[in-house]
């Protein structure tokens, strides 16, 4: 899966998604990612989110649209991203996904939740700085 | 630091970020930049978890979902399960763009992305076909289902509902879904 979200000079925020889902699915599944406020968010006025991971679980918490509410509050987005990790693992604690979280203004962050054979998150940021491939630890 | 523009993704698909990039770059709007990025995936079949070719389903067959929003207008457009359409983004780009729906799925989605102008081909892969028949020679393991006869542990299907008592503590089964099968 790929989640994107792209902020232009105007602040313009769009976020979109593309997957071919879970392998060996049952026909017929769809996973979070075409699901609004799951597999991505996206409102002009506070930032946007998207997620990766699996999607059963994932779309039941609406991480991404809750990651946008938490930083129209004000909230850092790694700690926006965070705090939609930790409410998801108080009910699976070893679910496999993550987050990527961009303000308004351009800041961004990650988070992912630790389970075996994940412990690092990789994503892919690119600003007037450059690009470069970032790497976050779950939690 | 808080730059802007901006171009941020899951996962280190760094043709994606530059695709998006460069048509940012060459004049593109925010919406122009995720659907080209995301197209970039499609195409390449990123880490085998994007486009044609992988994932295949219980039947062998490759289906894709993906989803567009427009942060200023709240506007989204969106398919689930498309069939033999390679370009999802761009699909639901145009579920956005021309119609008044939100969301459309399956077979239906197909024939809308048909009457759009997208080519109908097959998206299966010598990939997924590998996978696949790899998985039923494995009798079907690991599978997504639960409190049915026969075992899904053991079994292929169909399967039907198990009667009596079953196990209402069972959740998902984490080994399936890793850094190479998602969403």
């Amino acid at each position: 899966t790929i989640g994107m979200i792209v902020i232009d000079k105007s602040r313009s925020i769009v976020a979109g998604t593309s997957t071919n889902g879970a392998t060996h699915k049952i026909p017929g599944r769809v996973g979070d990612s075409p699901i609004v406020g799951a597999g991505a968010y996206a409102d002009s006025t506070a930032g946007a989110a998207a997620a990766t991971g699996m999607g059963d679980i994932m779309m039941r918490f609406l991480p991404s649209y809750q990651a946008v509410e938490y930083m129209r509050l004000g909230m850092e987005p790694t700690t926006a991203c965070q705090k939609v990790i930790a409410r998801i693992q108080k009910y699976y604690p070893k679910f496999f996904g993550a987050i990527i979280c961009a303000n308004r203004t351009g800041g961004y962050g990650a988070a992912c939740s630790k389970c075996p054979g994940f412990n690092q998150f990789h994503f892919m940021v690119h600003n007037p700085s450059g690009t470069s491939e970032q790497i976050v630890d779950c939690i | 630091a808080a730059q802007l523009p901006l171009v941020i993704n899951t996962w280190p698909f760094k043709d994606a970020t530059q695709r998006a990039w460069d048509t940012l770059h060459s004049g593109g709007l925010a919406l122009d930049a995720v659907e080209k990025g995301c197209s970039q995936c499609e195409f390449e079949q990123c880490d085998g978890t994007v486009g044609y070719g992988g994932s295949p389903d219980e039947h062998g067959e490759t289906t894709l979902d993906a989803m567009i929003m427009n942060g200023n207008t709240i506007e989204v457009g969106a398919v689930g399960n498309l069939r033999r359409i390679k370009s999802a983004i761009s699909v639901a780009r145009a579920v956005m763009e021309h119609s008044s729906h939100s969301l459309l799925v399956g077979e239906s989605a197909s024939i809308f992305a048909q009457n759009m102008g997208f080519l109908s081909e097959d998206l299966t892969s010598n990939t997924s076909l590998s996978i696949h028949a790899e998985w039923l020679s494995k009798k079907c393991q690991p599978n997504y289902w639960k409190n049915v006869f026969p075992s899904a542990k053991t079994s292929c299907g169909p399967y039907k509902r198990k009667e009596g008592q079953w196990s209402k503590r069972h959740r998902m089964p984490a080994h399936v879904v890793d850094v190479h099968n998602h969403d």
